[in-house]
């Protein structure tokens, strides 16, 4: 029996006032296809260590709207590295050579048919639950797959009865 | 204050070889890690006790197929601690990386161990309905700080997107040889490795025999499933979960005697200089067998002329004996006649011959095994084994002497993923 003190339960109903913001449009996809990777590979390692000034740990949840507000007022307390990939994102166009690899890169990853389009099924798989660990990084050679240093095939068995 | 902890967690040399800061690598040098919930990073959403929980089966899970052992450590500090985990919402944990709310992201993972889970998301503990699985973000995520990245296969566990978990999702066959491919296989010696064989009636009331194969390691073993060239999934189990009544520490030795027409019917294990039988109907040992035996019971009361200890015993089927090893020696002991037969102890140079130079065993072998799905007995000492030559082999190569050893083997090339777990999570 989970522990409430609220009749209603309301304690610990979980709030659901932090809806991750889904992939609708060609803009969200392209940050989503530069966040995971498919855009620029991202040096995952970087990241951890990257300062964000201030104390991120004291301030209260930055709705993607606060943020942006921030980037709206120009507050210099925003790093360089989160405006820049941002930038970097808006500088792609929706029908950008650029844009449309990506998105073939995604689509083949995700065992999506190849369209090089936007389409619905290629949106569905953009809002899937997923891990946050970037799908391309800097220095990993996706094209060894560590599966193909294997033989996936199980040995054969000399079984007799 | 929390946010230090991630820059206490920057690379300490000894701490854990970062070979480059990318997936694909072995990420850590040292076998036993340690991990810790983070008490700033309890979920808000399941028991403080479920999530540790779930946890530790997540590491279980990677332990059973790797020859890493996972222990969870809740007094070292902070920065001895190989793997962090914790839960966030937003801004989390003093990490760069904020998270995007219900949906979407659930969770991430970094090279130097941290692990962080998206506590806007609706974490459930397995099999419990909707919701996304606990136990099968962890065990994705513990992949990562591993070395794994994102592999892009139906049926991986480390499929970027979360599939919802069919119930009592395991690693498959890739899964296990992409971490296998980091750290290596399992290997270790073995106290007695044997297939119990049992007589069952099927729905339709035919008689069939039926075999398992075990290995046993100190105070714990395996089943082997053959057919999946793997163990069984949560194996390694603590002896007296399965075999109730033998010693708990481990035993010597197991063989199990048996003949279609003598009916002849018993399976035996040997410790030091005393031995049981195993009554398979109650699945426990006899304390007085039908015979009237009293169990423990001296080996040389049951089996006059073997010397105790033993290291190890194979029932041969073809000539209803048992062979016992000891040293360098081997003892033939006929069932029928219940004593030892003619000529023995003979050295195992001269009954089991090397058919390569040198490539030999010599003595103190540490298993015999006769082993239905081979169809050949095999003889392990260390993390080797020799196949006996058999009669379908001498079939089609006359030349070759009698139970001769064939060149050995790596017990981790024939019988896959036999890995330890710590002591601490044979309970989990």
């Amino acid at each position: 029996e989970k522990l409430f003190h609220s009749r209603d339960r309301s304690d610990v109903k979980i709030s659901y006032s932090h809806q991750a913001e889904l992939v609708t449009d060609k803009n969200s996809a392209e940050i989503f296809l530069s966040r995971y990777g498919f855009v620029h590979p991202v040096n995952w390692g970087e990241v951890q260590f990257k300062e964000t000034p201030g104390d991120p740990y004291n301030e209260d949840f930055a709705g993607e709207e606060d943020l942006l507000s921030w980037i709206q007022e120009g507050d210099s307390s925003v790093s360089r590295a989160e405006t820049d990939s941002d930038a970097k994102v808006v500088s792609m166009t929706t029908e950008s050579p650029a844009f449309i690899s990506a998105l073939r890169e995604f689509q083949e990853m995700s065992g999506l048919p190849v369209t090089g389009l936007f389409d619905d099924a290629t949106k569905a798989a953009m809002n899937t639950p997923r891990c946050g660990v970037p799908d391309k990084e800097t220095g990993m050679d996706t094209a060894d797959d560590p599966q193909d240093n294997v033989s996936s095939s199980a040995p054969e068995m000399d079984a007799t009865d | 204050k929390p946010h230090n902890h991630l820059t206490s967690s920057a690379p300490k040399i000894g701490r854990r070889e970062v070979r480059g800061q990318e997936w694909g690598h072995m990420a850590f040098s040292k076998t036993v890690l340690k991990w810790r919930l983070i008490g700033e990073g309890y979920s808000s959403q399941l028991t403080i006790e479920d999530q540790r929980q779930i946890f530790g089966v997540a590491f279980r899970m990677w332990s059973e197929v790797t020859p890493l052992e996972f222990v969870e450590d809740t007094r070292s500090p902070l920065e001895d601690v190989d793997i962090r985990l914790g839960f966030g919402t937003g801004r989390h944990l003093g990490c760069n990386q904020k998270f995007d709310g219900t949906g979407r992201e659930f969770a991430h993972a970094w090279f130097l161990g941290d692990i962080h889970f998206d506590d806007d998301e609706h974490f459930t503990a397995p099999n419990t309905g909707s919701g996304i699985s606990l136990l099968k973000v962890a065990v994705h995520e513990i992949g990562h700080v591993l070395g794994l990245p994102h592999i892009y296969r139906t049926g991986s566990i480390m499929q970027p997107s979360y599939l919802p978990q069919e119930s009592g999702f395991e690693m498959d066959w890739t899964d296990r040889k992409a971490i296998q491919h980091l750290y290596g296989g399992c290997s270790g010696r073995f106290n007695t490795v044997f297939d119990w064989i049992r007589k069952e009636r099927t729905q339709h009331g035919e008689a069939v025999v039926r075999f398992n194969t075990y290995f046993m390691r100190d105070g714990w073993y395996w089943l082997y499933e053959n057919r999946n060239n793997r163990t069984r999934y949560g194996d390694p189990v603590a002896l007296q979960v399965g075999w109730h009544g033998i010693p708990t520490d481990g035993v010597d030795a197991c063989v199990h005697v048996w003949n279609r027409k003598a009916d002849t019917d018993a399976v035996y294990f040997f410790k030091g200089t005393q031995y049981w039988r195993y009554d398979n109907d109650n699945d426990r040992v006899f304390t007085v067998d039908p015979e009237g035996h009293h169990y423990p019971r001296p080996i040389s009361e049951g089996f006059p002329g073997i010397p105790s200890p033993i290291d190890t015993v194979f029932y041969d089927r073809r000539d209803s004996h048992m062979y016992f090893f000891r040293g360098t020696n081997v003892y033939a002991f006929s069932v029928a006649a219940n004593r030892l037969s003619r000529g023995f102890p003979r050295k195992i140079t001269a009954v089991f011959p090397a058919l390569t130079s040198g490539d030999h065993p010599g003595g103190n072998i540490d298993a015999a095994y006769f082993s239905y799905t081979h169809n050949a007995v095999f003889l392990f000492k260390d993390t080797r084994f020799w196949r006996v030559v058999g009669g379908r082999d001498r079939q089609r190569r006359p030349f070759q002497p009698r139970n001769g050893l064939m060149p050995h083997r790596e017990v981790e090339e024939q019988w896959f993923d036999i890995c330890n777990v710590h002591p601490s999570a044979l309970k989990v």
